[in-house]
C-alpha cells in the first residue's frame, strides 16, 4: 500500500516589521524509513 | 530419495561374451519410487481418510438430529498455531512483534494481525506546532514541491502523473497559477456543489498576487509519497490538526505497488483503488490519498465506518467517476488532531 500526502505550506513570508522569512523544508530523504508521528518536514522562522 | 532395497552384494560386471544376450540378470531388479510420488500418495491418503472421518461425524450428528451448519473457510488460526504463524510472518516481513497491542494468541486470523493496533506510546507524535508528521510507517519514495500547470508527481524517473488525476477532477486543489485549469476540471461539479466548493476553493486558494508587504504567507504546494511494505504497521494517522471536508473513493484496479511495479506500470497510482481525503489545515489545503494494492485492497476509514472498498465490481477499461462523500458542508467537516487514527489498510 501507499499513502500520498499533498498539502499547502509556506514557501516564504516577509514580515512587515522585519525581513525574516518562513519556509517549509522536508527533513527526510528518499529511501528513509519513517514512522507515524515523526516529522516529515517543518517550516521555521529564520 | 528412492524407496527400494538395493542388493548388498556388488553386481557382477556384464562380460562381452555373456551367453544370456548381454544384459545382467533381471531377477533382483529394483523398483524405483521417487520420494515426491510417495509424499503425494501419502497426502491423498490423508485427505481421503479425513474426508471419510468428516462424513462419518456428519452421519452421527444427523442421526442425533443435529443439523450440520455451513462451516466458513478455516480463516481462523488455531490458538496454539497463532504465535508460530505470526512469528513466521514477522521474520519474513521484518515486523516488530514487541509493539503489537495484544498477545499473539488473541489475533484470530492473519487479517486481524495485519491491521493490528500498537501498544500505547509506541508512536510518540512530534508536538512541534510548525511541523507536519508522517501519517504512516513506511519508506519515503518521493517528495517535493508541485509547480507549474500540470503539477506532476514523479512516480519514478520517466513516469509522472498529474496530481489532479490522483485526487480527482473535482478536487479542491488550489492552483492559483492555473485557475483556468481548475475551472475546466470542475465542469463535472453540479451547480449546488459548485457554490459550496467555490467557497472552499476561495478559502483555500493562496493569494493571487503575492504582496510582499502583506503579512500573509506565500504558499507552495508540496507532496510526499510513502510506501508501506507488508510487514509495516498499517494504520493511518492524521498528519496535522485538520478538518476533512470531502472523501472520494476510486474503485480502480489492484496492481502491486512494490518497487518493481512502480518502475513498470505507468500511472500506477491513478489506476489503483484509492480513497482520497481532502480538507484544510492551518496552512491551507491538505489531501491524503490511501492507495490500495494487490490483496491489500480494502481501505477502512474509522471516521466513516460504512465505507466499503475492494468490492467485486465489473472492471471497465475506462476508470469510473469516483464516489464522493461531503462531510458536513458548513466548512467544518470531520475535525482531527495531529496523530489521531483515521483509517487502516486491511488485508483482503
Amino acid at each position: 500500500s501507499t499513502v500520498v500526502l499533498v498539502f499547502q505550506a509556506p514557501i516564504s513570508k516577509l514580515l512587515q516589521e522585519g525581513d525574516s522569512s518562513q519556509e517549509f523544508n522536508f527533513n527526510v530523504k528518499c529511501g528513509d524509513r519513517i514512522r507515524v508521528g515523526e516529522a516529515l518536514g517543518r517550516w521555521h522562522s529564520s | 530419495t528412492s524407496f527400494t532395497k538395493k542388493p548388498l552384494t556388488p553386481q557382477p560386471r556384464p562380460s562381452v561374451n555373456a551367453t544370456n544376450g548381454g544384459g545382467n540378470s533381471q531377477g533382483d531388479s529394483s523398483y524405483l519410487l521417487p520420494g515426491a510420488t510417495v509424499a503425494t500418495l501419502l497426502m491423498l491418503g490423508a485427505l481421503h481418510a479425513r474426508r471419510m472421518y468428516d462424513d462419518k461425524k456428519t452421519e452421527e450428528m444427523r442421526a442425533k438430529g443435529i443439523e450440520v451448519e455451513f462451516q466458513p473457510d478455516a480463516k481462523e488460526i488455531p490458538v496454539w498455531l497463532r504465535p508460530h504463524v505470526y512469528r513466521a510472518w514477522a521474520r519474513a516481513f521484518h515486523s516488530n512483534l514487541e509493539e503489537a497491542a495484544l498477545p499473539l494468541e488473541e489475533y484470530i486470523s492473519l487479517k486481524e494481525f495485519f491491521a493490528r493496533a500498537l501498544k500505547e506510546g509506541s508512536r510518540p507524535i512530534n508536538a512541534d506546532p510548525q511541523c507536519l508528521v508522517s501519517p504512516v510507517d513506511g519508506t519515503i519514495l518521493r517528495f517535493g514541491e508541485l509547480k507549474g500547470a500540470g503539477a506532476m508527481i514523479e512516480q519514478v524517473k520517466g513516469f509522472s502523473y498529474p496530481v489532479f488525476n490522483l485526487l480527482g477532477a473535482s478536487s479542491l486543489l488550489p492552483t492559483t497559477a492555473d485557475s483556468n485549469v481548475q475551472e475546466e476540471h470542475s465542469e463535472s461539479i453540479t451547480t449546488t456543489e459548485k457554490s459550496k466548493k467555490s467557497w472552499w476553493r476561495v478559502s483555500l486558494a493562496s493569494p493571487k498576487v503575492w504582496d510582499p508587504t502583506s503579512s500573509r504567507a506565500k504558499r507552495g504546494l508540496f507532496y510526499c509519497v510513502i510506501y508501506l511494505s507488508p510487514g509495516d504497521y498499517h494504520r493511518i494517522h492524521s498528519p496535522a490538526d485538520w478538518n476533512i471536508l470531502v472523501r472520494r473513493h476510486f474503485s480502480g484496479h489492484l496492481y502491486p505497488v512494490n518497487e518493481r511495479a512502480t518502475r513498470t506500470i505507468r500511472n500506477l497510482y491513478i489506476e489503483n483503488e484509492r480513497v482520497i481525503l481532502e480538507g484544510v489545515w492551518q496552512e491551507g489545503f491538505m489531501a491524503l490519498a490511501a492507495v490500495g494494492a494487490t490483496n491489500i485492497g480494502s481501505i477502512e476509514l474509522f471516521i466513516e465506518p460504512e465505507l466499503q472498498t475492494n468490492k467485486p465490481t465489473k472492471k471497465s477499461l475506462r476508470s469510473e467517476l469516483p464516489e464522493e462523500q461531503i462531510y458536513d458542508c458548513e466548512g467544518v467537516g470531520r475535525v482531527l488532531k495531529k496523530g489521531d487514527e483515521l483509517g487502516a489498510f486491511n488485508m483482503g
